[in-house]
């Protein structure tokens, strides 16, 4: 649509003509209209559309493409870079604990399931999952039935005696003397402007030192994913992020303002809610989804 | 100038910007501005354009509905995608609903998320609300035929039913969701009307207009209530809500306890809309 769009703007120009800065502008309009359409991040638009007019101005337009088409293809390669570039690739040492954190109904309890499931099945880890919310009613027993099903081993499997770091502490422990190469815990959700509950969550990794600490993100988040991964990124250093419920027809705008904004690694997409619907993150298909 | 006068470029564009970032969405967010600017033009003595802006978001959200003037029991299905506030806004609706003196059951229609049932039996208990239950992955159609009957039974004057999250992308799910709402005609008479309220996450950006569109399209949805918004999120979204669907939002959610839950007003909205 964004491609039809564009090639209505540069249908008078054929091939072997350069972008004018006034094609360029017009079809940045329609770009920045596209992108906050897919909940990017405002700041962020502003930024890559910057860096996609340097690219764009002056570029030969090849005898084998239309104007709209290079054009549309200098940002999907932009929009990719920006995508993938962020990060280290993903090493997770053994044996190791991962921390989830997340606003409120993002899906860490079903991402932790999910977790589990895919090293289970890909390295052989066997995981202990670590129920560290102590505030949602039943979320204990969530995520104790989810582990059921995939048969990995959970902790408390009885109602807490203990508070979350308390908890997370003992569920560590346990892990190590069974031998378990991979420690999941699940955290309660919590707004990134909630001081009490954020200082809680900086005390709870302090005290865990875990090797990886994951945002899960829901893929439909708006405008204030940056805002929150920003926070969350500030007070405990993030690993990466998990979007999640990318099964729907959200444009995922919000995977480009945190990737392109903040630099922090998607590391695996949720894409339904059984244990097996996570697959490792990859950038290509993602830019047009996210252009529309 | 910021006071008097035409609208200048930098304030439009900071007002725009303000829209955008509150996920109003970047066509309505123009569109509202050029409407401001056109009445400034037109205004003998224009004030604070801020001011101006949130009177004129606050004209167009949908006016609310008239009270349930239906036979009894009134029926309330919370319906939205996973994870958007619903059995905790089921909750939250029955305890308001128990202290203002009515007689209310809630009907636990998720059977099949993982421990859905359980969170909220711990809720009904919470908040003082009997709860029409049955055995996790069972039918969500015959909990809330059980929970209807009931309701007849022991003279009820409300049922609110939570169902589960739904992706509106999936088919099936909305089929089973449709046919759920069948199940009101069949329990009380196809005469019998029931609200649908549609919870979406105030987090959420322009997906909220699909989601409203789809669960509009089953004939399932007859206000928005707008959860987390203790959060730093606005809500932008509900305005283009209203604006293609005619939803009113009716409640808003603003924290995880059972009494976090308010009237949606609509100048109090816009203003923090605008900034
Ligand atoms: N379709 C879909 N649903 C998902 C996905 N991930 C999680 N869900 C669903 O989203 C809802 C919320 O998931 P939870 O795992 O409870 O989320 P949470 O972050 O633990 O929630 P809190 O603990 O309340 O903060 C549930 O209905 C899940 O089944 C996904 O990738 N796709
Ligand atoms: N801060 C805040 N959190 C909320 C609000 N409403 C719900 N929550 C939280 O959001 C999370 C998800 O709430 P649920 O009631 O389980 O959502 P749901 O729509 O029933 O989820 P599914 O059944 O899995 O689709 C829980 O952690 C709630 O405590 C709200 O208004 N503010
Ligand atoms: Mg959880
Ligand atoms: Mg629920």
């Amino acid at each position: 649509r964004l491609t039809e769009r564009l090639g209505v703007l540069f249908k008078r120009l054929t091939g072997r003509g350069k972008l004018s800065e006034d094609n360029v502008k017009e079809a940045l309009r329609e770009v920045r209209v596209a992108l906050l359409e897919a909940d990017v991040n405002l700041r962020v638009v502003k930024d890559f559309l910057k860096s996609v007019k340097e690219k764009a101005l002056g570029a030969e337009v090849l005898n084998s493409l239309t104007p709209g088409q290079h054009f549309i293809g200098v940002v999907k390669e932009e929009l990719t870079a920006l995508l993938e570039g962020a990060g280290d690739k993903l090493n997770l040492p053994k044996p190791a604990t991962v921390l989830l954190v997340g606003l409120q109904g993002s899906g860490k309890t079903t991402t932790a399931a999910k977790l589990a499931r895919h090293y289970q099945k890909s390295q052989g880890r066997e995981s202990l999952l670590v129920a560290c919310d102590t505030r949602r009613p039943a979320a204990r027993e969530q995520l104790v039935r989810l582990a059921d099903l995939i048969k990995a081993d959970v902790h408390p499997r009885k109602p807490f005696t203990k508070d979350a770091p308390g908890t997370a502490r003992e569920g560590v422990k346990l892990a190590a003397a069974a031998g378990r190469e991979l420690t999941i815990i699940d955290t309660a959700g919590r707004l990134q402007i909630d001081e009490e509950l954020m200082v809680e969550l900086e005390e709870l990794e302090a005290g865990l030192k875990p090797q990886a600490v994951w945002l899960v993100v829901d893929a439909m988040t708006g405008q204030a994913a940056l805002e929150v991964a920003a926070e969350f990124h500030r007070r405990l250093e993030l690993d990466g992020v998990i979007v999640s419920k990318l099964d729907g027809d959200a444009r995922g705008g919000c995977i480009l303002s945190i990737a392109g904004g903040l630099g922090v690694p998607v590391r695996f997409v949720g894409t339904g809610e059984r244990p097996e619907d996570l697959e490792p993150f990859r950038a290509e298909g993602l830019a047009g989804r996210i252009l529309g | 100038g910021l006071i008097s006068g035409p609208l200048d470029d930098e304030t439009a564009e900071e007002l725009t910007d303000a829209l955008i970032l509150a996920d109003v969405g970047p066509g309505p967010a123009e569109e509202l501005v050029e409407k401001l600017r056109e009445r400034r033009l037109s205004a003998e003595k224009p004030g604070d354009p801020a001011v101006e802006l949130a009177r004129i978001i606050a004209a167009r959200l949908p006016a609310q509905p008239p009270d349930y003037a239906g036979p009894a029991p009134e029926i309330h299905l919370l319906i939205g995608v996973n994870g958007s506030g619903k059995t905790t806004t089921a909750a939250k609706l029955a305890k308001r609903a128990r202290e203002a003196g009515r007689r209310v059951l809630l009907a636990a229609c998720d059977t099949f998320r993982a421990a859905a049932v359980e969170q909220l039996e711990l809720w009904s208990r919470r908040v003082g609300v009997p709860l029409i239950r049955h055995a996790e992955g069972g039918d969500a159609a015959a909990v809330l035929f059980d929970a209807l009957e009931a309701a007849r039974s022991r003279d009820v004057d409300l049922v609110i039913a939570d169902t589960a999250g739904r992706l509106h992308a999936k088919r099936r799910l909305m089929d089973e969701l449709a046919k759920l709402g069948r199940v009101v005609g069949k329990a009380l008479g196809h005469e019998h009307p029931f609200r649908s309220g549609l919870v979406l996450d105030a987090a959420n950006g322009q997906n909220s207009l699909q989601q409203a569109r789809a669960f509009l399209e089953i004939g399932l949805a007859d206000e928005v209530i707008l959860t987390k918004l203790d959060g730093s999120a606005k809500g932008g979204v509900v305005l283009a809500v209203g604006a293609q669907t005619g939803l009113p939002v009716t409640w808003i959610g603003t924290g995880e306890g059972p009494d976090d839950l308010e009237p949606f007003q609509p100048q109090r909205f816009a203003a923090a809309l605008v900034g």
